[in-house]
C-alpha cells in the first residue's frame, strides 16, 4: 500500500 | 483533491485564523496551550520539509507555507506581545511523553527508512496527538472562553472531515495511506468528548464548562 501513497495530503 | 479534503482544509485554515483573531480581540492568549501550539510547529515543519523537493500543486504549496508562517507567527505573538497573558503554570503537560514515543513508533513505521520519510511519519504520528497539552489545560481549568472552544471545534471538524475523504479516495483512486489513517482516527477520538461539551453547551448559547 505504500507506494499507492501519493502524499499530496496536508 | 475531492470536497471533504478541500472543506477539511478550510476548517483547518479556519482555526488557525479564529485563533489569531482571538488573541488580537482580547488582547490575549489566555486558555492557549503554548505547548500544542510548539508541537503544531514541529509538526508543519517536520511534515512539509517535501517543500524543496516535491511539487504536488499550488494550492499544496502556498497552504504549506500558510500553516509553518502561521503556526510560528501564533508562537511569536505567544512569546512577545501577549506573554504577560500566558500561564505556565496550567500549562504543565509533559511533551516528553508525546515525542519520546512518536519517535519510537516514527522509526517502527515508515513507508522508507529514510531521513524525510521517518520524519514524515514522525509529523503525523505528533500530529494526532499535538492536541493534548491544550485539552489538559482545558480540562484542568474546566472552563473555556467561547471564541477558544471554536477555535478547538474548527479543529476537529478539519480532523472528521479527513475521514469520508479517505473513504472516497478508497473507493475513488485505490489510495489507501495505512499511516495517516490510524493516526487520524486516533486524532479524531481525541474530539469527542469536547465536542460532546461543545455541542450540548456552546451551540446552546451556554458558557463552555466542564461537568464538577
Amino acid at each position: 500500500a505504500a507506494d499507492r501513497h501519493t502524499k499530496d495530503e496536508l | 483533491m475531492n470536497l471533504f479534503r478541500f472543506l477539511g482544509d478550510t476548517a483547518h485554515l479556519a482555526s488557525i485564523l479564529v485563533l489569531i483573531h482571538k488573541m488580537h480581540t482580547t488582547k490575549s492568549c489566555r486558555g492557549i496551550s503554548f505547548k500544542t501550539q510548539a508541537l503544531y510547529v514541529a509538526v508543519f515543519v517536520t511534515r512539509y520539509l517535501d517543500l524543496f523537493y516535491r511539487w504536488v500543486s499550488l494550492y499544496n504549496f502556498f497552504m504549506k507555507l500558510f500553516f509553518i508562517g502561521s503556526s510560528c507567527y501564533i508562537l511569536f505573538l505567544m512569546k512577545t506581545k501577549f506573554r504577560p497573558t500566558q500561564d505556565p503554570a496550567i500549562d504543565t503537560f509533559r511533551i516528553e511523553y508525546l515525542l519520546g514515543p512518536c519517535t519510537v513508533i516514527a522509526l517502527i513505521f515508515n513507508y522508507k527508512f529514510s531521513p524525510t520519510e521517518i520524519l514524515w511519519s514522525f509529523s503525523i504520528f505528533l500530529e494526532s496527538v499535538a492536541i493534548l497539552p491544550q485539552l489538559f489545560l482545558l480540562q484542568r481549568t474546566g472552563e473555556a472562553e467561547t471564541i477558544t472552544t471554536h477555535y478547538l471545534a474548527a479543529l476537529g471538524i478539519y480532523r472528521a472531515l479527513y475521514i469520508p475523504n479517505w473513504i472516497y479516495r478508497y473507493f475513488t483512486e485505490g489510495v489507501v495511506d495505512p499511516i495517516a489513517i490510524t493516526a487520524g482516527l486516533v486524532q479524531t477520538g481525541l474530539y469527542i468528548d469536547f465536542f460532546y461539551v461543545y455541542v450540548t453547551k456552546v451551540l446552546q448559547g451556554q458558557k463552555f464548562e466542564l461537568p464538577a
